[in-house]
């Protein structure tokens, strides 16, 4: 989902 | 992962590295804003709640446990190290923080991609850690004399948030629907902040003098 794309950078 | 994101957490670990050395060899933090540095452990703290609900890869996690326990073991050494603590600028680092955490938290509650606990504190740390250098910088800016640790700390520290650009706007145009803007305003409003000191690093690097700041 979207939600992870931005959420594995750090 | 591509080159300029990699290379943007690499310089990000450059900086602690770089803090750490200071702090841990020569035992000094003078000109390091303990402000900032409880800040951006906030950051840390708020942004990796799903350090053990959300499996990315075994780099992320190394690189959040790292980034989590180097800003509060640098908070530990200026606040407690009998050593360290002596050489800590307090008169002079003397920012408020709920300056800076109140409004980053009201508009994380306004604005955010979704109303919830772990996103709202997600969004905190977005917010927060585009402002939390400002203690520092004013700090540099009082104390006349930066050592060449703490004006390389900050450089890193600026040309990792660059590197990030870099990173958002290859991942735009290589992912579909790659769009995150609150992560890329929080970004550009931070690396905007540290233009100035950009500027006079670059002049003193140029012409071999000592960084200093005008007031």
């Amino acid at each position: 989902s979207q939600d992870t794309l931005a959420k594995d950078e750090l | 992962m591509n080159i300029f994101r990699f290379a943007g957490d690499m310089t990000h670990l450059a900086s602690v590295l770089v803090l750490l050395l200071k702090i841990h060899t020569i035992k000094s933090c003078a000109g390091i804003s303990l402000k900032t540095q409880e800040l951006y452990a906030l950051v840390f703290a708020t942004r990796y709640l799903d350090l053990f609900t959300d499996y990315i890869s075994l780099y992320n996690t190394l690189m959040k446990l790292i980034f989590l326990g180097s800003s509060f073991s640098i908070v530990w050494y200026i606040r407690y190290h009998k050593i360290v603590r002596r050489s800590y600028d307090k008169d002079q680092d003397t920012f408020r923080h709920y300056f800076l955490v109140l409004p980053c938290l009201l508009l994380a509650l306004l604005i955010n991609e979704k109303f919830t606990f772990r996103e709202v504190m997600w969004t905190f740390s977005l917010y927060l850690e585009a402002v939390a250098i400002l203690p520092q910088l004013v700090l540099l800016q009082r104390t006349r004399n930066i050592d060449n640790l703490t004006g390389q700390y900050v450089f890193l520290l600026g040309a990792y948030r660059a590197l990030y650009i870099l990173n958002w706007i290859y991942r735009y145009f290589t992912e579909p629907h790659y769009v995150h803007w609150i992560t890329w305003i929080s970004g550009l409003v931070q690396t905007l902040l540290y233009a100035d000191f950009f500027y006079y690093y670059f002049q003193s690097w140029k012409n071999n003098v000592k960084l200093e700041l005008p007031a």
